[in-house]
C-alpha cells in the first residue's frame, strides 16, 4: 500500500516513518529504508538509501538533528520525494546516482521530535537521563568526537548546548558514526539546521581554517547562489567559527576530521519572524531553494572524486 | 503539555561590542529564565530571545536602560503554537 503525504505541513515520527515505506514501494529499484539503530527511547532510526548499484562511493545527508527545528526534517521529506521521482529524468541528478550512493537521515533525533509533539515543542536536544541531575538531553550536536567538550559546549546537563558525558555517549550519535566508519567510503557530509540562513564549513571547535578552507568556501558559495537563485534567500557562507561562534563537537567537524572532505551544515531559512515556528506554508519554498544547494553541492562532489 | 502563554520572542539588534557583552550577561542571568534562540556573538548578527511572560517587565527595562535596540518577533509563543496544531490536525484529517 501506498501513503500519500502533504508536503507542505509538518509531520509526527510516525507519519513520517511509514511514508518512508510507501517511497520504498514506489521506487524499489532506487530506494530502500535501513534502520541505523535505536533512538535512547528505543525508537528505530532509519535512513533512506538511494543507491543503483554496489560498491559506490556515498553522501550523507542529515536532517533535523536538534529536534525543534521542524523546517529541516520537513525539508528532508521534500528532498527524499524530489529525489526518487527526479532520478530518470533529471539528467545531472541521475548520472549522480549512477555513480554514487546517498543516504539520507530525516530524523535524525527522534525521541526529541516526539518530544516536541508531545511535551515541548521547544526541545532541542535528546532525551537521555543524566545522572545526578533533573535535567535530561543532550545537545547531539556537541557530542561528536571533534575538540569534544571545547568551547562553545556545556557541562551543565541543564543548558540546551550541553555535550554529554563523552563523545558519542549519544546513541543517536554513536549510531551515524558507527554506520559512516563502518560504510568507509562517505565523500561528502552535509548536516541540515535551521532557522539562521548560513551555508558553514569546519571547523567549529577551532578558529583556524581547515586545509581545504579555499575549495570548500568556494563550493559554499556557488551554492548559496544558486540557492538564491529561486526567491532570493541570503545566506552567509563561512567556518562556523568565525561565521557564528565557537562550537566544539559538532557533527561537521567530526566527519571532516574523519576524512570527509566534502562536509558541511546548512541552516535554512527563517522569514524573519518565525524562528524555530516556520509556518508551515514555508516548508516548500524552503526545501525547494534548499534543494539547489544540495545539489550543486553533490555535482561537486560527484566531479571532483578523491 | 509546557505553554508559553504570553511568552514573547525579542530581536535585539547590538550596535557595539559593548551592547553584545551587556547582552552576553544577560545569557548568564538565570532568574529570568531566558532562552536565547540566537546568542549574542557580533554586531551584524541578530540576537534571538525568548521572554517568560514573568520576565518580559524586567527585560525591557534592562533593555531600554542599555539603549539595546530591539524589536518583538513573535508577540505571544502560544498563540503561533496554537495555529501550528490546529493546522496539523487539519491536515492530518484531510489526509486520513
Amino acid at each position: 500500500s501506498t501513503r500519500s503525504i502533504n508536503f507542505a505541513a509538518y509531520h509526527t515520527l510516525d507519519t513520517i516513518y511509514s511514508w518512508m515505506d510507501s517511497l520504498v514501494a514506489q521506487h524499489p529499484g532506487l530506494v530502500t529504508k535501513e534502520e541505523v539503530g535505536r533512538s535512547y527511547e528505543g525508537r528505530p532510526m532509519y535512513v533512506l538509501k538511494f543507491s543503483t548499484g554496489s560498491d559506490r562511493p556515498a553522501i550523507w545527508i542529515d536532517t533535523g538533528i536538534h529536534a525543534r527545528e521542524w523546517v529541516s526534517q520537513a525539508t528532508g521529506v521534500w528532498t527524499a520525494n524530489k529525489i526518487a521521482t527526479d532520478y530518470g529524468s533529471d539528467a545531472s541528478l541521475t548520472s549522480l546516482l549512477n555513480s554514487m550512493d546517498l543516504y539520507l537521515l530525516i530524523v535524525a533525533n527522534p525521541d526529541g521530535y516526539v518530544y516536541t509533539h508531545t511535551r515541548d515543542r521547544m526541545w532541542r536536544k535528546t532525551r537521555s537521563v543524566n545522572p545526578g541531575s533533573a535535567c535530561r538531553g543532550v545537545d547531539p550536536n556537541r557530542n561528536w568526537d571533534a575538540g569534544f567538550g571545547g568551547p562553545g559546549a556545556s557541562t551543565n546537563p541543564c543548558s540546551d548546548s550541553y555535550h554529554g558525558p563523552a563523545a558519542h555517549s549519544e546513541v543517536e550519535v554513536k549510531n551515524v558514526v558507527d554506520l559512516i566508519t563502518s560504510h568507509g567510503n562517505f565523500k561528502s557530509f552535509i548536516s541540515v539546521h535551521a532557522y539562521s540562513q548560513l551555508l558553514m564549513y569546519p571547523y567549529g571547535y577551532s578558529c583556524s581554517h581547515v586545509p581545504d578552507q579555499p575549495e570548500l568556501d568556494s563550493v559554499g558559495r556557488a551554492a548559496a547562489q544558486k540557492l538564491a537563485s529561486l526567491y532570493g534567500t541570503s545566506y552567509r557562507v563561512g567556518n562556523i567559527c568565525n561565521i557564528i561562534y565557537p562550537a566544539s563537537g559538532g557533527s561537521i567537524d567530526w566527519s571532516y576530521d574523519a576524512g570527509i572532505k566534502y562536509s558541511f551544515a546548512l541552516e535554512l531559512r527563517d522569514t524573519g519572524r518565525y524562528g524555530f515556528l516556520l509556518p508551515a506554508s514555508q516548508i516548500v519554498p524552503t526545501a525547494s531553494e534548499t534543494w539547489l544547494a544540495l545539489k550543486h553541492i553533490m555535482e561537486h562532489v560527484r566531479d571532483h572524486p578523491y | 503539555q509546557r505553554l508559553f502563554v504570553g511568552d514573547q520572542v525579542i530581536r535585539i539588534n547590538a550596535e557595539s561590542e559593548e551592547q553584545i557583552q551587556l547582552l552576553q550577561a544577560l545569557e548568564t542571568q538565570e532568574e529570568w529564565e531566558l532562552e536565547f534562540w540566537r546568542r549574542p556573538v557580533s554586531t551584524g548578527l541578530p540576537v534571538d530571545v525568548r521572554v517568560p511572560r514573568g520576565s518580559l517587565e524586567p527585560v525591557r527595562s534592562y533593555l531600554l536602560a542599555h539603549d539595546l535596540p530591539f524589536s518583538v518577533l513573535i508577540s505571544n509563543l502560544q498563540e503561533l503554537l496554537n495555529e501550528e496544531k490546529a493546522e496539523m490536525e487539519r491536515n492530518q484529517k484531510l489526509e486520513l
